[in-house]
């Protein structure tokens, strides 16, 4: 049996609104820890991994552990029925083929039910271990989503690279190049304006912008991401879920052959 | 054009 309460249900509207172009099916994984997914995109360059964590739901009840492979159109479809007001529970029973997302609205005085058929899906889990990125890039998010989108009007891949001086995002294009750097700038009024770079030593990696524009998608979930690179290594792009746990997005770089 | 990698190249199948 498993039963979640969530009071701010815009919170799961807008984390399926992050990933379901992203990923088609994927499975949701529940423990006593809290909901979570794992899920690669079809080409299995980009990675998405989410956790919600027990703590952040008003009600948590996981009897044991439970995979749920749902189609994340599907549930977004669903999830869009509920207001953004809306308190949203998630019922399953151990071993059911179905879930059921109940959307409650602010004063109780409209209750909906919405079954949704589950799907068998093959787990490719990756195992990835905890990191010291050489570079860490905080900054708001929706400075980063403008950037990427900028980009992706002039080129296909964006050049990161992170050093002391600051950050600098270039690409190349038919009709032209262009480059964007951020400077470290922490003189500002609210702390989620701010943009801090920690830098181990420098980090250049080229990456898809295709892939970046769509984790940009998380934008709503938090004012702040952070990009935490290392030399050869996937980038992190990460949007915390305010006290609930965090939404990341590996993706692989481009590497000259 | 740069060769795009894929996950597996980085982490392992669990």
């Amino acid at each position: 049996m498993l039963e979640l309460r969530l009071l701010q249900g815009s919170l799961l509207k807008k984390v399926l609104e992050a990933i379901k172009d992203l990923v088609t099916d994927a499975n949701f994984d529940c423990s006593a820890t809290g909901f979570s997914l794992q899920a690669m995109d079809s080409s299995h360059v980009a990675l998405v991994a989410l956790l919600l964590r027990a703590e952040g739901f008003e009600h948590y009840r996981c009897d044991r552990n439970l995979s749920m492979g749902m189609n994340l159109n599907n549930m977004s479809k669903m999830l869009k029925c509920a207001g953004n007001d809306d308190i949203i529970t998630i019922k399953a029973d151990d071993g059911g083929d179905t879930v059921t997302f109940m959307f409650e609205s602010p004063n109780q005085d409209k209750i909906s039910d919405f079954e949704m058929k589950l799907m068998d899906i093959d787990s490719e889990h990756l195992g990835i271990p905890e990191t010291e990125y050489e570079a860490i890039i905080r900054m708001p998010s929706q400075e980063f989503a403008r950037i990427c989108r900028d980009l992706s009007t002039i080129g296909d891949t964006v050049v990161i690279s992170a050093s002391k001086e600051g950050v600098k995002f270039s690409t190349k294009g038919d009709i032209g190049s262009a480059n964007v750097v951020c400077r470290q700038n922490t003189s500002v009024d609210k702390p989620e304006d701010a943009t801090v770079i920690e830098i181990q030593q420098p980090v250049s990696l080229t990456f898809a912008l295709r892939y970046m524009n769509s984790f940009t998608k998380a934008t709503p979930l938090s004012n702040t991401v952070t990009v935490s690179m290392s030399n050869e290594l996937p980038v992190v792009v990460e949007y915390k879920i305010a006290e609930m746990g965090y939404i990341r997005f590996y993706l692989a770089p481009k590497i000259e052959e | 054009h740069p060769n795009q990698l894929t996950m597996s190249k980085f982490f392992d199948y669990t």
